[in-house]
């Protein structure tokens, strides 16, 4: 059974998918208590272990290291998260690049603005709400007849998507945005709504009223 | 060149350094 | 043995990685051949297929459908290609993200303002060769003392980072600009001379001399 540290600031999306698989797995996976984002993960010894000094990062009891979120998730996971067959897990990693290069773009464009992180750009902001909808329409159509990404139960699929949609479903889609997806809402509201993502995740509050951008 | 027309119809993340550059500022300033 | 039919356009880097694959694993991976990028892609009958419409898109020949290169990669590859333990797949993983999240965002944001298909930013353009050369660095530092990227022989880990690495060091990356990442210019020097890398990509040149932006 995989054991070790995840070294991440708190509320990290990113950490949560190795944080909800190990939940599923029962791997022991620990937070690492006396972590400070911006000084830790600029110290030698960490960028020995991890040279590209981003977290999530992982070491596990044996010694051995992990960058990226979605290897970590899958190092710390089950054969049952993974995919059952060789085309499960290729389906399973076919929706993690998914949230990586369709929604997780388009996220922040939409979200960093709203929340300061980023300066506002007009354009850029318009073009994410696009491209947030071309995103949510592809996994309501893909919803219409199932209830999970891959397969009949839970994967690293709706783990790493459902992660990758915190920021938009909390932040920016207010109800009126979210209407239109009804079987994207209803697979969300039922991975968020499972022990393992909750102990995690917490209560996921979804948007009420999107916040003003700060110009 | 057909390349070139075809990979300007193709969506790439040009500035994501820029994204992540202030994700890790955020969340350093939160953190400290 | 999986058999079926890619779509793509030609000499695309990302289509690139599962024809790799397939001539270590004896996939039975065939280009199609009446495919029209900006026509095909945008018909019914391929949406229904694939709904993002992208490319490179991939139906096997008992019709299981998969769309994203690395997961296409992943499907037609075999066990020795993706890792043999969980750790080693799991660090295939890692160098696959790597290529996409790192190096891929920085390779474009720099090639394609000197291909003239993007609006050149000295910012942006400045920036991301920064990101390369930090991006080659940790490659450089890893293959000190490693021959591939991932145990002791090629795996997708090598096939995905060498195909996305292919920009760079053919259009941007002058004999001045890569004399320093000695051990990652082995390491891809090696990739490519494999006889599977040959018969896909062809012979790789080396850029001599970056062409100007066209401002």
């Amino acid at each position: 059974m995989v054991a070790g540290t995840l070294y991440t600031y708190p509320e990290n999306f990113r950490a949560y998918k190795a944080l909800i698989a190990a939940k599923y797995s029962s791997a022991d996976v620990k937070v690492a208590s006396n972590f400070v984002f911006g000084e830790t993960n600029k110290t030698e010894e960490f960028l020995k272990k991890f040279p590209s000094g981003k977290v999530p990062a992982f070491e596990s009891t044996d010694g051995k290291c992990l960058q990226d979120s979605n290897a970590i998730a899958y190092y710390v996971a089950n054969d049952q998260l993974r995919g059952k067959s060789d085309f499960e897990k290729s389906q399973v990693l076919q929706w993690i690049f998914f949230a990586e290069t369709e929604i997780l773009p388009a996220s922040c464009a939409w979200v960093f603005p709203v929340l300061g992180i980023i300066q506002f750009e007009k354009k850029v902001f318009e073009r994410s709400k696009e491209d947030v909808k071309s995103a949510l329409n592809i996994l309501d159509a893909h919803l219409l007849t199932r209830t999970y990404l891959v397969g009949e139960r839970v994967s690293l699929a709706d783990i790493v998507v459902a992660c990758t949609l915190l920021h938009l479903y909390t932040h920016v889609l207010d109800p009126e945005f979210r209407k239109p997806f009804v079987n994207t809402n209803r697979w969300f509201t039922t991975v968020i709504n499972q022990s393992q993502f909750k102990e995690v995740a917490g209560e996921v509050k979804f948007c009420e009223k999107v916040a003003e951008v700060d110009h | 060149m057909a390349l070139v027309a075809a990979l300007s119809q193709e969506k790439f993340w040009f500035d994501k350094s820029k994204y992540d550059d202030a994700e890790a500022a955020y969340y350093q300033k939160s953190a400290q």
